[in-house]
């Protein structure tokens, strides 16, 4: 429990009426620690002391209130703020298609994601077509495929190994059926592979996704932020998924990613199950930061 | 005579930054700037190129010297087990390492042990055909150590020199996906004695800290011979790997460096330090 282990570090505060620079100094530094070892990004958790130190100076140090108790509740706060306060829904058209999209590094669940979401919205009667963008990975469209069939889903897909002709065809396609919803999937790619990353703009621009959302794995350390900001500069991502959280990763990269793209976190996956996802809760993720 | 040394503050603040952003971990890091500061005590050549230098050998030191591989690999068939949590590249290294060992003249079999994940087989069974090796795979929903055990078996029958044996994707934090771990890997030990000879845990490059937590988990579980880094293409560093060094003196034996079957390199650790500088 944060308080407890500020306790130590704060002893010398009891008494003496209000928190200051110096009697927080060896508080700071290990809140700096705890932040680090949740995999918080290094400049963000710099700024986040900062901000942290700037709301607890001057604080009057009352009797019924410890002043670990008060500082933890001030560092709780401020991360409860910073991860979710412009909680919000999908993009998703009254009339007419929504067309969702799902980016983000090798590996980091958005074909799952996809599936998921799938399942998630055909609960609210929606006519969804999935579309098997990521004409690289072997097997790819096969998992996909596999995903779909067991929510009784259909999942587009053409011979060609082309992921712009796909979702050219893709929307034809879903414009014939009468399909109401669009959820592409497409490869993991690096954010520093200059082609993949024109791909992903080029799609961007055929389909004009009404919703395109990060997909990052919750255990993703200080690379974070770089992916992120790269994506965003391409594609200016509307949401954030964060994944894996069954796991136990900290998850400080939402936190680093938070920061520096300042997008929601739209959702979250906890297991590899198409019914583990979860609307994001930042007091839920910000205690777990906190460990 | 020998004071607090008096290194430029402002380059140690920069060195952290640049290690930590590494994912070395809060801890190790502070270590080794101690230790930097202690060796630098005595040093003629306080120099920022001097502290760098000192650093990167402090960092190069936590790596284990590969011990000669010579009797494992001479085994018939050698076997080796890949394991780690999802995502980090565990298939696709199997399809390179397979394409390294038919390229050196061996004959190579693969067991498809995923048998929950959508399509594990199928990625494979790609993986396997670009690579000339010959795959052992069951219908989905069969039991994992029973893959492992046909593919073990039809190994020595058949005289393979490799056998790999790919896992599912498992979170260390799961004591049912652990447990069937432990299965896997006793079914394999009871068709071949002394097998897997190799156990490599495969970490993603981005991961941070809880990649100590995974190697604790999985070590728990199986003896982990090995560990290989995938994604370094990317950005990130994969500083995670020296707490795990540190504590565990396993050998890094690979690293990915891409998605194609020959994006796969032998660890050589003074270039991976060096790159974390870079
Ligand atoms: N435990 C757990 N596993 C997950 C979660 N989401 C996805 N996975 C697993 O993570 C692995 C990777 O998921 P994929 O959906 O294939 O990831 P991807 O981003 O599509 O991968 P690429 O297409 O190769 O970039 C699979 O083993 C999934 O079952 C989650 O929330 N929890
Ligand atoms: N850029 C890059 N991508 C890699 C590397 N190794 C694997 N990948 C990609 O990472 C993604 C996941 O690879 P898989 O081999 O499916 O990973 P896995 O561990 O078997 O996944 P699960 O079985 O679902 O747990 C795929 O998109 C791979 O192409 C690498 O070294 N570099
Ligand atoms: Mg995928
Ligand atoms: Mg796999």
């Amino acid at each position: 429990d944060l308080s407890l282990k500020l306790e130590t570090a704060l002893k010398k505060v009891r008494g003496q009426g209000r928190l200051t620079e110096k009697n927080i100094s060896d508080s700071l530094r290990e809140i700096r620690r705890i932040l680090l070892d949740a995999d918080v990004n290094y400049k963000v958790a710099k700024e986040f002391i900062e901000r942290v130190t700037e709301k607890a100076l001057g604080k009057e140090v009352i009797a019924s209130i410890s002043p670990g108790q008060l500082i933890t509740k001030i560092i709780f706060d401020e991360l409860v703020v910073l991860l979710g306060s412009d909680r919000s829904e999908l993009k998703i058209n009254a009339s007419g298609i929504t067309t969702l999209m799902a980016v983000g590094l090798q590996g980091s669940g958005k074909t799952t994601f996809c599936g998921k979401l799938a399942k998630r919205l055909k609960e609210n009667k929606r006519k969804i077509l999935l579309v098997a963008a990521d004409v690289y990975r072997p097997a790819a469209i096969e998992q996909l495929k596999q995903l779909a069939e067991k929510i009784g889903i259909s999942v587009f897909s053409i011979e060609q190994p082309d992921a712009r002709k796909t979702v050219k065809e893709a929307l034809k396609f879903a414009a014939q059926q009468n399909f109401d919803t669009l959820i592409f999937d497409t490869a993991g790619r690096l954010h520093v592979d200059g082609e993949m990353m024109k791909e992903i703009a080029d799609i961007k621009e055929i389909v004009s996704p009404n919703e395109i959302l990060f997909v990052v794995d919750a255990m993703t350390g200080q690379d974070a932020v770089n992916s992120a900001k790269t994506f965003n500069e391409t594609v200016d991502f509307d949401g954030i998924v964060l994944t894996k959280l069954d796991g136990d990763a900290r998850g400080g990269a939402a936190l680093s990613i938070r920061s520096v793209v300042g997008k929601p976190i739209k959702f979250v996956s906890n297991g590899e199950k198409l019914d583990s996802l979860e609307v994001f809760h930042p007091d839920r993720l910000a205690s777990r930061i906190l460990g | 005579f020998t004071g607090k040394i008096k290194i430029d503050d402002e380059t140690l603040e920069k060195l952290e930054e640049i290690l930590i952003s590494a994912d070395i971990g809060y801890e190790l890091v502070e270590k080794i700037v101690e230790n930097v500061r202690v060796k630098l005590k005595s040093e003629k050549d306080r120099s920022n190129i001097s502290i760098i230098n000192t650093i990167k050998d402090e960092l190069t030191q936590i790596f284990v010297t590969e011990k000669s591989n010579e009797e494992k690999i001479d085994k018939k068939p050698y076997v080796i087990l890949i394991v780690g949590v999802n995502g980090v590249g565990k298939t696709t290294t199997i399809g390179k390492l397979a394409y390294n060992f038919k390229r050196s003249g061996a004959k190579v079999i693969v067991g498809a042990a995923d048998t929950f994940r959508a399509a594990a087989s199928e990625q494979l069974n790609i993986w396997a055909e670009r690579a000339s090796a010959d795959l052992i795979h069951k219908q989905s929903g069969a039991d994992p150590s029973s893959v492992a055990f046909d593919t073990i078996k039809k190994a020595i029958d058949e005289k393979y020199d490799v056998a790999m044996i790919d896992t599912a994707g498992r979170l260390h934090s799961k004591t049912n996906l652990m447990s069937e771990l432990d299965k896997i890997k006793r079914a394999i030990n009871k068709v071949l004695p002394g097998a897997p000879h190799d156990t490599y845990l495969i970490l993603d490059a981005t991961v941070g800290q809880n990649a100590l937590i995974q190697a604790k988990e999985f070590i728990k579980v199986t003896d982990i011979t090995g560990l290989v880094i995938t994604k370094l293409d990317g950005t990130a560093k994969g500083g995670s790997v020296f707490q795990i060094c540190n504590a565990q003196k396993i050998p890094i034996k690979y690293i990915g460096v891409g998605e194609r079957i020959d994006d796969l390199q032998k660890f050589d650790s003074t270039s991976f330090v060096e790159a974390i500088f870079g």
